[in-house]
């Protein structure tokens, strides 16, 4: 018996440490504590930190991650539950290199361009891609009579190889999009999914070059002197990923619609079965019949 | 057992002082029964605002109060749980009486700035309790 209680609290302490883990999300990284089973949040609880100096985020991407939480959830915090997506973790980067470049040019309309490096070291092995969009911001309201026209040249870096692997050539992703400017638009968001899918789950750095033309939508190339018009300038893209998290601690969505019921609500099984004398799964199909009525 | 059936019947059912409308009150109203209690709290008084974005305020609510003996069909409490108020009353009080814990709890958004600058939103499951129980 002492060998088996050994080995249960062996057990329960590992459940516990793997269940600590998704809270140490909450932390700051260098907080993390690896040996205690307590969930680091209640360090930071006990100790009245508020956790380790950090980095400043870019204003205009906190002010959009700040509007995006006013659609996502209550002012209490509650998730919405207007939305089907399955998504329970966004995070937004905004990249951590960028090669000085033109900073767009502003009579032909070509938006800044250049080299960005994105550090995703935040992304937990327990995240799961759904979604990955480039978030551009405008900087002043631009006016356009018509709708706006934009060209992306998207190429995607290899991460620098170890050596062993020769590194493949740069994936170049080339797509139209069309985007109707208008006085409220403040940002532009340009989905890359399709592109980092299979870049996010096995590297950390996303180091990519982006060019944009834009040009009236009926009008030749910008080249054509009379297509020319004032652009603003847009300033370097945000990265936002849309992420499932599937640690026990995350809420997920799919499954409290669809799974939860407090023990009164499911019909007791016996009284089900009496009820339809003709055999368990029709008594099922009646079951799930009445319930999808 | 009779005797004290018997000698318990002879006892005045209401005690004198307490008038039959109190009386019944305290069993259909019983004072600080296990139910769900507010706490409001901002991040700021926990110094979590520097990392925490959102929301400004936060209820996690708890639950407080003692468990009736008829815990069964209010709180949804198992059988034990009445077994276990039987121990405690008749045959050990050293067995703790059935506790008032949270029974249902619901989700919480956060937006947090992260270390290295970036900025996540995230749905925790179980940060507020919404349903009391005795167990």
């Amino acid at each position: 018996s002492q060998a088996s209680r050994r080995e249960a609290q062996i057990a329960a302490s590992s459940e516990l440490e793997s269940e600590a883990e998704p809270w140490s999300l909450l932390q700051p990284a260098d907080r993390r504590d690896k040996s205690g089973l307590l969930p680091p949040l209640f360090k930071v609880l006990s100790d009245g930190q508020g956790g380790a100096p950090r980095l400043q985020p870019d204003s205009r991407a906190l002010q959009y991650m700040k509007k995006l939480y006013k659609e996502y959830a209550t002012k209490e915090g509650i998730p919405k539950s207007n939305r089907s997506h399955l998504y329970n973790t966004i995070r937004l980067f905004t990249p951590c290199a960028q090669h000085k470049q033109a900073l767009g040019d502003q009579v032909t309309g070509i938006l800044p361009s250049g080299n960005l490096l994105f550090n995703l070291d935040r992304v937990t092995t327990v995240e799961h891609l759904l979604k990955s969009v480039l978030l551009y911001t405008i900087n002043n309201s631009v006016s356009f009579s018509s709708p706006v026209k934009c060209v992306c040249n998207l190429v995607i870096k290899e991460p620098k190889s170890s050596g062993k692997t020769l590194s493949r050539a740069p994936h170049s992703f080339t797509f139209n999009s069309q985007f109707e400017f208008g006085k409220k638009h403040k940002w532009i968001e340009i989905d890359v999914t399709t592109l980092l899918q299979p870049l996010v789950a096995s590297n950390k750095k996303i180091h990519m070059s982006v060019n944009f033309t834009c040009m009236r939508h009926h009008l030749q190339p910008p080249l054509a002197q009379d297509g020319l018009f004032n652009m603003t300038l847009l300033v370097f893209p945000s990265l936002i990923l849309y992420l499932n998290d599937t640690s026990a601690q995350a809420y997920h969505r799919w499954y409290s619609l669809h799974y939860k019921r407090s023990p009164s609500q499911v019909p007791d099984q016996k009284s089900n079965l009496s009820a339809y004398p003709v055999g368990e799964e029709a008594a099922r199909d009646g079951r799930f019949s009445r319930h999808r009525r | 057992g009779q005797e004290t059936a018997v000698s318990e019947l002879k006892k005045p059912l209401v005690p004198a002082s307490l008038n039959m409308s109190d009386y019944v009150n305290q069993f259909l109203f019983p004072q600080n029964e296990c139910e769900l209690h507010d706490f409001r709290l901002s991040f700021s008084q926990l110094k979590w605002d520097n990392w925490i974005v959102a929301p400004h305020r936060y209820n996690p609510r708890y639950c407080k109060g003692d468990c009736p003996r008829a815990v069964r069909h209010r709180y949804g409490s198992p059988v034990h749980t009445v077994v276990q108020n039987i121990i405690y009353e008749t045959l050990d009080s050293s067995v703790p009486r059935p506790s008032c814990v949270p029974a249902k709890y619901s989700p919480l958004s956060v937006l947090t700035i992260e270390p290295d600058g970036s900025i996540a939103y995230k749905e925790y499951e179980d940060m507020i309790a919404t349903k009391c129980t005795c167990r």
